[in-house]
């Protein structure tokens, strides 16, 4: 029996660009 | 008599778990404060991949796509913070280029997709993700490691190109080649002072620390190799640019000293294992105008001879040559007008570039070959020094 047989679920991906502005950091060196 | 019985280790998953309140943390302490020449040092190759992985796969485990989703977003916006704050240290941006690429082959080889599962042991295949497809993060991922690995090529650039005129053609190993300088010719010295001059040894030296460091840090091979043609591409280029420029370089024995510095850097690609990685072959127009440099230019047959010789070079830069030779010895003579004309001749209908100097700003374009790993998840331990009790493993 194999045991990954059920299909996964897609996790949609944001862009590397898109990526950073959902920032969860404050920037230190921002002002 | 009490006998010592050896306790037997509870299996593991190969997971990590962790409460969604120390993501932050694990970030902090795993990728934004690990100093790669600190704790970094003794650990495995890539531990802070794996590290991270697991912890992705416990929130698979979960089924929490969105434990899944912020992991991986601060994971990524961490290594991109890292980069911009100290993206001009070539060991911060190999070890993150390391780990990068470490990460993105465990969500190929973890995925449960069978192109990628091929070499993994059955252990390996009930480590995989049970609930969700990272395709498309894999392709972020991927996108990632192309920003490290150009950034990596600039710090490498940065570091190498001051050495390059210096040890390539002005310093001169060979004893009693030149002989006289040619008359009227400047010696021409770099802006370091002699005590400061770059040799060939201070190049082969750099090219040492870089690739040991690439190595320690668990690079791949493949990877590495196509480091090492870039570096090797950024040496041919700046050399060649710089005789194209230069009449002091442009003599016989230079040719000789040109050729005999890129014996030395073909040896140290045999040394090194990297002979088939196209690195020798970004050399070939330094080579060539090398032998330029010290073959006959006279009769119709040399200029035969140099036309199919000089192949990697363009008409303008073996005119240049021509044009820039400076006879040292008594032997040796200034290149005719009319022999300069016959190769133009011969040459003219040569499609290429009218470009006399080579773009040392080029990056080869990169590619990650996938390379799965042999350990299983669930024998890796996690240093105390990385300060991460909060984690449990699985």
């Amino acid at each position: 029996l194999r045991p990954f047989s059920r299909p996964r679920v897609l996790l949609k991906a944001p862009t590397l660009a898109e990526m950073e502005e959902m920032n969860l950091f404050e920037d230190e060196e921002s002002p | 008599r009490p006998v010592n019985i050896p306790r037997r280790e509870k299996d593991f998953q190969g997971m990590l778990e962790y409460k969604k309140e120390d993501e932050l943390k694990l970030v902090k302490n795993l990728i934004l404060e690990l100093k790669p020449r600190g704790v970094a040092v003794s650990m495995i190759p890539g531990l802070p991949a794996y590290i991270l992985f697991m912890c992705l796969r416990h929130a698979d485990y979960l089924n929490d796509d969105q434990k899944v989703r912020a992991l991986l977003t601060s994971v990524i916006n961490s290594i991109k913070k890292i980069l911009k704050k100290r993206g001009d240290d070539f060991e911060t941006v190999s070890f993150w280029l390391a780990n990068t690429c470490r990460f993105l082959h465990c969500l190929k080889q973890y995925s449960g997709d069978e192109q990628f599962m091929k070499f993994n042991s059955s252990k390996q295949n009930e480590h995989c993700l049970s609930n969700f497809d990272l395709t498309e993060y894999r392709q972020v991922l991927s996108d990632l490691a192309i920003q490290i690995y150009q950034q990596l090529i600039k710090c490498m650039e940065n570091i190498l190109q001051p050495m390059i005129v210096s040890g390539m053609l002005e310093h001169e190993t060979i004893q009693g080649v030149s002989g006289v300088k040619p008359t009227g010719l400047r010696k021409r010295t770099s802006s370091v002072a002699d005590e400061g001059t770059f040799t060939l040894d201070s190049i082969i030296r750099q090219l040492n620390s870089f690739h040991s460091i690439m190595c320690n840090h668990g690079n791949d091979p493949e990877l590495i190799k196509q480091v090492v043609k870039q570096q090797f591409y950024i040496i041919g280029a700046v050399t060649l640019n710089n005789l194209l420029l230069r009449k002091d370089m442009c003599s016989w024995s230079k040719g000789m000293q040109i050729r005999y510095n890129v014996s030395q850097l073909e040896e140290w690609l045999r040394e090194k294992n990297l002979m088939v990685c196209g690195a020798k072959e970004t050399l070939e127009p330094l080579i060539q105008a090398a032998q330029l440099l010290q073959v006959k230019k006279k009769t119709d047959e040399d200029a035969e001879a140099i036309c199919s010789m000089c192949n990697s070079m363009s008409t303008a830069q073996i005119v240049k040559v021509l044009n820039l030779y400076t006879p040292v010895n008594a032997f040796e003579e200034r290149v005719s007008v009319t022999f300069i004309r016959t190769i133009q001749n011969r040459l003219r209908d040569r499609k290429e570039s009218p470009q006399l100097l080579l773009d040392t700003k080029v990056i080869y374009p990169v590619t990650f070959p996938f390379n799965p790993s042999s350990l299983a998840l669930d024998t890796i331990q996690i240093p105390n020094s990385l300060n991460l009790a909060f984690l449990t493993r699985v």
